[in-house]
């Protein structure tokens, strides 16, 4: 049996569209100490990687494993039934054919009950090891929305650069050319809005903006987002949740 | 123009 209590459906709707239009068969194999779903893109270009911890619930509950396979489409339709300050609980059995979706408004007597079908889908799951990135750069995510959002009308490609103390992001494309530099600072104030970087190795890459458009998405559910970099590797990009994470991870371009 | 690259190439799948 699992019954996992959002406190406010807002959150699990914000995970959702944070990947659901890059993916749109997801399965969500739910454990004991939580939600985990992983799903490649059509191009198999972009990963997606989400984890939420039991701490991320107001209560969660799952005696036994149960994997619930979802349309993301098909899911949304239903989570915007729900107001955003509802409290969501999902529920399944044990050998679940849908997972029913609870929203129970917290001011006055209101329950709306949705029941999902679930599909069997055959995915794959990807091995992804542990490594040492080049540079690691936390800055704050809706600044990098805006960088990606803003280059990406001048290509299709965006290069992020890193040398020792500047961050530099560039589009190159038919209508002209653009690019963003940044410094690595410390707002004591509001450190949210500080950038840290981490670089052992300068690293010079090329990324679609089409992903990193998708990937972009996912800022509504943290105030920074982390980015690893290596030449040898996709690049990962994170937010973070109170407890978990919604992670990207992108294959780079090549020049042939 | 470069080119686009696919996960397949750095990760196994299990």
């Amino acid at each position: 049996m699992l019954e996992a209590k959002f406190e406010e459906a807002s959150l699990f709707k914000r995970i959702i569209d944070g990947f659901k239009d890059c993916v749109q068969l997801v399965n969500f194999q739910c454990k004991e100490d939580g939600i985990i779903a992983q799903a490649v893109d059509d191009s198999r270009v972009l990963l997606v990687s989400l984890e939420i911890g039991i701490e991320a619930f107001q209560n969660y509950r799952c005696d036994h494993p149960v994997t619930l396979g979802i349309d993301l489409t098909s899911l949304s339709k239903i989570l915007r039934c729900g107001n955003n300050t509802d409290n969501l609980t999902l529920i399944a059995d044990d050998t679940p054919d849908s997972v029913l979706l609870l929203f129970e408004d917290t001011k006055k007597d209101r329950i709306a009950e949705y029941s999902l079908k679930l599909m069997d889908i055959d995915a794959e799951f990807l091995k992804i090891e542990d490594l040492a990135y080049d540079c690691t750069l936390k800055m704050p995510s809706p600044e990098f929305s805006k960088i990606v959002r803003d280059l990406s009308q001048l290509s299709d490609s965006i290069n992020i650069m890193i040398t020792k103390e500047t961050i530099k992001f560039v589009a190159d494309g038919d209508i002209g050319s653009g690019s963003v530099i940044l410094k690595p600072f410390v707002n004591m104030d509001k450190p949210q809005e500080s950038i840290n970087l981490n670089m052992d190795q300068p690293v010079d890459l090329t990324f679609g903006s089409k992903y990193l458009l998708d990937i972009v998405k996912g800022s509504a559910l943290s105030d920074n987002v982390g980015v690893r970099l290596s030449s040898e590797a996709p690049a990962l990009f994170q937010f973070d949740l109170k407890s978990g994470y919604l992670q990207f991870f992108l294959a780079p371009k090549f020049n042939d | 123009t470069p080119i686009q690259n696919d996960l397949n190439e750095y990760y196994t799948i299990i």
